[in-house]
């Protein structure tokens, strides 16, 4: 099984 | 003061038809450089990016930037009083709390003129960091359109794994009825661009996202002929379509991770 990532794991709020 | 004339009311309705049911609502942001807008999906797995080059509009015309808050599902349904062909100029006094628009039929002997409400849309902007993808693959948007559907119709599968090699790159997935895969392979000539499957690759990836992103990317393919996929081992996808060169929709997705 796969759990689904967020983007804000990825991206940076600026 | 902004102004910004389209020679094709068809663009923008196509723009909004790609974007309108991952955001419904989002702030275009207007600068002399030309229009952009970035939302991510109310579940924080998807995000678009868009943007219109100024030199895609005669004349843009904008006098100090602007944060035009929209509502993107209201929009696309008022674009649809214009014809496609009808010449577009979205105008908006600084400061305003409407977005003008005017569709002016080619023969000019037509002029729809409406007033649309903006409003306030507290959103984040996301910084995203320059990648160099291990990945990229451009193939015609048509195909990525049939696989992602025939993938979800045809198997039922939610996730799909995209395994990009040397040799081709491969759509799996597995769903209720069974399982299946699709591979692309690089084609040989390149005569024609747009109809060409051609994979740029520092190392082989292989990624799991969530297929009904994919499918719901996929309404921007009136945008443009072909697509490119840009991949990395567990950093988001990037999808994009270009619109000549005058701008593009990129979509972001946040890949399924492997607990």
């Amino acid at each position: 099984t796969a759990t689904q990532g967020r983007l804000d794991n990825f991206f940076t709020v600026s | 003061m902004f102004e910004a004339r389209l020679a094709q009311s068809n663009l923008m309705k196509k723009i909004l038809d790609a974007i309108k049911d991952l955001i419904t609502e989002a702030n275009l942001e207007i600068s002399s450089g030309g229009i952009s807008l970035q939302g991510m999906d109310s579940s924080h797995v998807s995000l678009v990016a868009l943007l219109m080059r100024s030199d895609g509009f005669s004349p843009f015309r904008c006098d100090r930037n602007l944060t035009l808050g929209v509502n993107l599902q209201a929009m696309a349904k008022l674009m649809k009083c214009a014809s496609n062909d009808d010449i577009l100029t979205m105008t908006a006094e600084d400061n305003s709390d409407t977005l003008n628009l005017q569709f002016e039929s080619p023969a000019q002997d037509k002029l729809s003129e409406f007033e649309m409400k903006l409003m306030d849309i507290d959103s984040e902007h996301l910084g995203i960091p320059e990648t160099e993808y291990d990945a990229v693959i451009r193939m015609p948007s048509s195909e990525f359109q049939r696989i992602c559907r025939d993938l979800g119709a045809g198997i039922g599968g939610e996730s799909v794994t995209i395994a990009c090699t040397k040799e081709g790159v491969k759509f799996s997935v597995t769903g209720s009825v069974g399982s299946g895969s699709i591979t692309l392979k690089q084609t040989g000539s390149v005569d024609k661009p747009a109809e060409s499957v051609v994979i740029n690759m520092a190392q082989p990836v292989t990624l799991i996202f969530a297929l009904r992103y994919l499918n719901s990317f996929a309404k921007a393919t009136p945008l443009s002929e072909s697509v490119s996929l840009s991949m990395s081992r567990e950093v988001p996808l990037v999808v994009e379509y270009k619109m000549n060169d005058t701008g593009y929709v990129r979509f972001y997705l946040a890949p399924k991770l492997e607990d």
